[in-house]
């Protein structure tokens, strides 16, 4: 896993300048505030923040009017007014931070909108000055901040209450967790039955490895947890009797159903990625067919004997892909561990007696993304959830996105669907206050 | 929704308050501007 300096904030601003990168937009990340408003944001757009640039005591907060040129993700660069085309004292911020005001906003408030000190003496008329650039411009909605954390509090899942997760020590079975936290609409849960404090996990409120009370029963899907808990869920599931605490099915996004109302079966063979070395795609098999359109997908070679590795995937989950996908995309397809020459699939086929899953079993929707290769992102570090990282968008495949962690090698990449709920555009984490890991840099070898 | 406010721009009338006193301009701005 990646591992870096939690809590430490990591400035956007020189870093996409330096590297000259464009950052993938709001509007393409469906689980973020503000997404579906996006595409009014655009350069030239005013505000009003603080001015930094006096002559007069910190302790008086005046304001100025600014220009947005450029956006990437949440964070924009702005330009006081009155500077032209001088970008000499451009600077970053985040268009969701509670100091980036719409115009008008300090008429309301009782502020006071004085012109930076650097620039004071250059009209002699600033009235004319801001009614003949101001006319005809755009702003952005007032109390911007304030909206996009309230669309956040309209999800239903809520701190306290119990759903089901996967099992991070043993992803074949489901535990019991209780959510503490939720940031940004990511949880922290706690596992119910650990014996540690803080035996806990992270994941988006939207992700597929949670689910509502008593899902694992109703799906066939391994469980680790106490016989009362068992017991108490075949209650809630046939009388729909749940809990104040308990997380309902209505608390999740609907699965879409499967193309042609076909089925898989036992045996039948695929390409899945790995859901433990997720920069792979690897060779699998349809190890159970659970209900409610859910499979038990192996890997291929390095399968438990116990089964303890199986990982359970909806049918329609865009992570899994019928025999020749990665050929067709020219990817890198990973053998099965322990064979020798290059690997063909009709050899392997005939060899393990099995067939490959018909193509029209699978998802083929392709939704209008917008990632490109060389977009910035911010990426949650899937091996260590907590972690949310710098990130650049290398691959795209239709829908499928290969993500490289700033700094670290190939091994540590990610292929993740671009309706992921673990990629959040460039400037999340500021808004959210959650900590962002920064690029790894390499330290030079250090000689006293 | 929440953010469908924010969705509909139209011209409006928007006080600026400086140093120099108060006055307004029309801008685009979204239809819950006060």
């Amino acid at each position: 896993s990646l591992r870096g300096e939690t809590g430490r904030v990591f400035d956007w601003g020189p870093y996409l300048m330096t590297s000259q990168a464009s950052a993938v937009s709001v509007s393409c990340f469906k689980h973020v505030p503000m997404h579906d408003c996006w595409e009014q944001m655009v350069e030239g757009v005013l505000v009003e923040v603080p001015n930094t640039d006096l002559d007069i005591g910190k302790d008086v907060k005046v304001y100025w009017i600014a220009t947005v040129v450029k956006i990437c993700g949440y964070k924009i660069l702005l330009r006081y007014e009155g500077f032209g085309s001088d970008s000499s004292k451009d600077f970053w911020s985040n268009l969701l931070s509670e100091d980036v005001h719409n115009v008008g906003w300090c008429a309301t408030y009782g502020r006071i909108l004085a012109p930076p000190k650097s620039i004071k003496d250059k009209h002699s008329d600033w009235k004319e000055f801001l009614i003949k650039r101001l006319t005809g411009t755009r702003t952005i909605p007032p109390h911007f901040h304030a909206k996009a954390l309230e669309w956040l509090d309209g999800h239903k899942l809520k701190s306290g209450m119990q759903l089901e997760v996967v099992n991070k020590m043993c992803v074949s079975a489901m535990r019991l967790a209780v959510i503490k936290d939720i940031i940004g609409g990511r949880l922290r849960l706690n596992y119910l039955d650990s014996k540690e404090e803080n035996d806990e996990f992270w994941c988006h409120m939207t992700s597929p490895l949670i689910h509502p009370v008593g899902w694992s029963q109703t799906v066939g899907h391994k469980l680790h947890a106490s016989q009362e808990y068992i017991n108490s869920c075949l209650s809630k599931i046939t009388m729909q009797k749940y809990g104040t605490i308990d997380a309902t099915p209505d608390m999740f996004p609907k699965c879409k159903d499967p193309p042609h109302g076909l089925t898989f079966q036992v045996g039948m063979k695929l390409e899945a990625i790995d859901p433990l070395n997720l920069s792979a795609i690897c060779i699998a098999t349809v190890m159970k067919v659970l209900r409610n359109n859910y499979l038990m997908i192996g890997i291929d070679g390095s399968m438990a004997e116990n089964g303890s590795d199986w990982f359970c995937y909806h049918t329609t989950s865009p992570c899994i892909f019928p025999v020749g996908f990665c050929k067709i995309n020219n990817l890198e397809l990973t053998p099965p561990r322990g064979t020798k020459g290059p690997f063909k699939w009709l050899d392997y086929l005939k060899q393990t007696r099995s067939v490959a899953a018909p193509v029209k079993l699978f998802d083929k929707d392709i939704p209008k993304h917008g990632f490109r290769p060389g977009m910035k992102v911010e990426a949650v570090d899937l091996m260590e959830p907590r972690l949310i990282c710098v990130a650049t968008v290398t691959k795209v495949i239709g829908r499928l996105l290969r993500i490289h962690f700033d700094g670290w090698e190939n091994n540590y990449d990610q292929w993740i669907d671009c309706q992921s709920p673990d990629i959040y555009p460039v400037g999340w984490c500021e808004v959210m206050k959650h900590s962002l890991e920064g690029p790894r840099t390499r330290l030079e070898t250090y000689q006293p | 929704g929440l953010s469908d406010s924010v969705k509909k721009w139209e011209q409006k009338q928007v006080q600026i308050k400086t140093l120099e006193g108060e006055f307004s301009v029309t801008m685009w701005a979204s239809e819950d501007q006060s």
